[in-house]
């Protein structure tokens, strides 16, 4: 599972 | 995007959109707690400084710019244009307590020690117990408007679609965010004995009135 550090979400 | 997260956000539009008119059709904001708007306009501003960094999609990008101006235009309308129906005398949350741990756990517990990330991840922190100014406020006086109930209804439903989005997406794409996913279990969860009142009392056409 990738931990996310884009944030794209609101 | 999934169903879950564009109606979260379509929620948190329309919870924007009632306060917005609401203060404009009335020209009040009184039953309103200016405290929390406050912290909501420090959420935006510090979670969409990445407008100048990254660019994810149009919607995306509206969206932020939607709910920053959005977020300065109510706290304008509360502090400025429609200062003298503003509820001072009820609205005494210290915010102080929840800027400053929100600070230091963004600073202890983030993903990367950067200032964006550690702004966004104290943006993250901060929404989730923004809205306690405001439910103090329901509290101290004891009852809510309905359009102010069907504010914080639309508000408080926003995050609980983003966790079934969360839940989606764990699944479908392998895809999680540990601090947004607890952030907003805390945000719903304090929302939790104003939804059994807007269901109990609201839908049935009763004010929302807390017991004595």
């Amino acid at each position: 599972t990738v931990i996310d550090h884009s944030h794209d979400e609101l | 995007m999934n169903i879950f997260r564009l109606f979260g956000d379509l929620s948190h539009l329309l919870a924007i959109i009632i306060l917005l008119l609401k203060i404009w059709k009335t020209r009040s904001c009184a039953g309103i707690s200016g405290k929390s708007q406050i912290l909501f306009a420090i959420v935006y501003t510090s979670r969409y400084l990445d407008l100048m960094t990254t660019y994810i999609s149009a919607y995306n990008t509206f969206m932020k710019i939607v709910f920053v101006a959005t977020s300065y235009a109510t706290v304008f309308l509360m502090y400025m244009k429609f200062k003298a129906t503003y509820d001072r005398n009820h609205d005494t949350f210290r915010i102080e307590f929840l800027i400053v741990p929100a600070v230091i756990l963004a600073l202890v517990i983030n993903q990367e020690f950067t200032v964006l990330e550690v702004l966004w991840t104290f943006s993250i922190y901060l929404e989730s117990v923004a809205i306690l100014p405001q439910l103090f406020l329901v509290s101290k006086t004891g009852e809510a408007e309905s359009i102010t109930s069907h504010y914080l209804f639309a508000l408080g439903s926003y995050r609980a679609l983003y966790l079934l989005n969360w839940v989606y997406r764990y699944y479908a794409e392998d895809h999680y965010d540990l601090i947004a996913i607890v952030a907003g279990l805390v945000q719903t969860v304090l929302y939790c004995d104003f939804f059994y009142l807007y269901i109990t009392k609201v839908l049935k056409g009763k004010k929302l009135q807390l017991p004595a």
